[in-house]
């Protein structure tokens, strides 16, 4: 069904969603910080 | 039937107001049940506040033990710590706002105000204890609602507390402890000192058969609002101050227990140790609270990035 | 999506006028679906055995219009002008705008210079007014002008008619997202049980310690 496939290709197209320099700097600045954080419960536990 | 909830019978509540059952029981009122619009107005108005307090008042009626909130609508009222008869044009406002809602057929009357804690926890401080204090002198049956619209967007689930006074110089039987929650330094003495002039109430949610409709129409809105934003992103102020409060804390526990070492006044070794404990546990229990939604944030930003930008065409 | 609801009523409609017609009568009908606003797909035209007919007769020609509609851009027009027949202002238009959405299918972020070049567009204000006016209005595209950095950043573009051979790569990069998906159930499942486990491994740990306090104070007592 053309309508179906012209859709699918629509979205596919869309991905990846993200694909900037940027993003990826700050998710692993996120990442870092949330085990940074998690470090230091596990500081404060013991 | 389900709808049965939203007809007002105005009779019966003119009957338990004659009645006024909740005169000489002061834990009386045990349930709230706040309807699905009146949740999402109370809600979206705190968060429109940001880190100032906002208020409101709720209308609804009542059940037996239970207040049921129908409706909600916010004060022009602004600031921290305020009263919620502050200002004259706040009780202005409230006077036109309940008339003209009578005139609209509205039937309910206020059965209450609620305020936002931003960041700060669902409890009454000692004026917020004074205001409801008042009201239940003189607008019963009346109820305090509190809600944290930070905490909310951290913890991804309303934070929100319902709350009556008991009348003045009366001595609460040992209440079961209430759910733990983080309270911060520089709030603990205003919450500590007032915790037992107040019950929480036990809050149950409805929804009416439209409110079903609608919500099912905006759920795909709502699903892609929550898997297109982070928590992480949203809440960094609050975190940072979580942080800096929880250091703040375990200073002091380690200046009390060097206080302690050096021998002052203090009490008995058993009791100075539970003491500490129970600080340090509590620090501690703060400490994984805050970890596990960071944690909870991050898991989402992964699975996010896996599922939807690890696709090469 | 919308688009695809917007247009299935044209299609219908086209196909029905191509089926009625034969040879060099289907020279208006593929002028006008090319030309109307709302179209933008036309594999099902070019599919009706009556089109399909056109190759290697004198018409031809309406089979390549209708293929450069289905797959092509501006600049394969362009570069091979004599093969077609001048085109009437809005099959321009049309064409422009299909161009624009091929550009999305390989880019997120449209540097202005490149759609200007593609488009033949003199200057940033008319470009702009293409974007917003043609095709941004018409919900083929949804994205941001960015001013500031020249260029257009496409959040949706709808889906072209797909070339011959494309059906396979799409074939692959849904099979790929399936797995990657299963994949990521499957490690999302294994640390469930791994949290149970330590969550497990540490109420006995609590017990043992509790047990052993108790222990030690009787001893004492």
């Amino acid at each position: 069904e053309n309508s179906l496939l012209r859709q699918v290709s629509s979205l596919l197209r869309r991905l990846p969603a993200i694909e900037s320099e940027k993003f990826q700097d700050d998710f692993l600045m996120e990442y870092n910080d949330t085990l940074l954080i998690t470090y230091l419960a596990m500081f404060t536990n013991c | 039937s389900s709808d049965s909830i939203f007809y007002y019978d105005e009779a019966g509540q003119g009957k338990f107001q004659q009645e006024k059952p909740w005169a000489n029981d002061p834990h009386y009122f045990k349930r709230v049940k706040i309807s699905a619009l009146a949740l999402l107005k109370m809600v979206v108005h705190a968060r429109s506040g940001g880190t100032i307090e906002v208020m409101g008042l709720m209308q609804g009626k009542t059940d037996g033990d239970a207040i049921i909130v129908m409706d909600a609508f916010a004060l022009p009222v602004e600031g921290t710590e305020t009263r919620v008869n502050a200002q004259a044009d706040a009780y202005e406002y409230m006077v036109e706002y309940s008339q003209t809602n009578k005139l609209a057929g509205r039937l309910e009357n206020v059965v209450g105000w609620y305020h936002s804690h931003p960041g700060y926890g669902c409890w009454l401080s000692g004026i917020d204890v004074s205001t409801q204090m008042l009201n239940q002198q003189f607008q019963e049956p009346f109820l305090a609602v509190v809600i944290d619209p930070t905490r909310t967007v951290s913890a991804g689930k309303v934070e929100i507390g319902a709350f009556r006074t008991y009348p003045e110089g009366y001595k609460p039987p040992d209440d079961p402890v209430s759910e733990y929650q983080t309270i911060p330094l520089n709030k603990i003495e205003d919450f500590g000192v007032h915790c037992k002039q107040y019950y929480a109430l036990d809050i149950t949610y409805f929804k009416s058969s439209l409110d079903c409709h609608l919500l099912d129409l905006l759920w795909n809105k709502y699903w892609v609002n929550t898997l297109s934003s982070s928590p992480l992103l949203g809440n960094g102020d609050y975190v940072a101050g979580q942080i800096s409060d929880l250091a703040e804390k375990l200073e002091q526990a380690e200046n009390q227990l060097a206080h302690s070492r050096l021998g002052g006044i203090v009490p008995g070794p058993f009791q100075r140790k539970k003491e500490e404990e129970s600080q340090l546990a509590k620090i501690t229990r703060d400490s994984a609270k805050i970890t596990v939604e960071q944690v909870h944030g991050l898991m989402s930003q992964v699975i996010k990035d896996i599922l939807f930008n690890s696709v090469r065409q | 999506m919308d688009v695809e609801q917007k247009q299935e009523e044209l299609i219908d409609h086209f196909v029905k006028q191509a089926s009625a017609h034969k040879g060099s009568a289907l020279g208006t009908v593929v002028v006008e679906a090319t030309s109307h606003p709302s179209l933008f797909a036309f594999s099902e035209i070019l599919s009706v055995p009556n089109i399909v007919e056109l190759e290697g007769t004198e018409n031809s020609i309406f089979l390549d219009v209708l293929q450069l509609f289905a797959h092509g851009t501006w600049s394969d027009y362009k570069s091979n002008i004599s093969r077609f027949p001048p085109l009437v202002p809005d099959q321009v238009l049309k064409l422009k705008q299909l161009t624009v959405l091929t550009l999305a299918e390989t880019n997120k972020v449209l540097p202005y210079d490149q759609l200007m070049q593609e488009l033949d567009v003199t200057n940033v204000r008319e470009l702009e007014d293409f974007l917003i006016n043609e095709c941004m209005y018409s919900g083929i595209v949804r994205g941001k002008l960015d001013q500031l950095r020249r260029c257009f950043e496409v959040q949706f573009a709808a889906g072209r008619d797909l070339r011959p051979g494309q059906l396979g790569s799409m074939i692959q990069t849904l099979s790929n997202w399936l797995s990657t998906s299963d994949n990521l159930l499957v490690s999302i499942q294994e640390k469930i049980k791994w949290a149970d486990t330590m969550s497990e491994l540490d109420k006995k740990h609590r017990k043992d310690v509790h047990d052993k306090v108790d222990e030690v104070k009787k001893a004492l007592s």
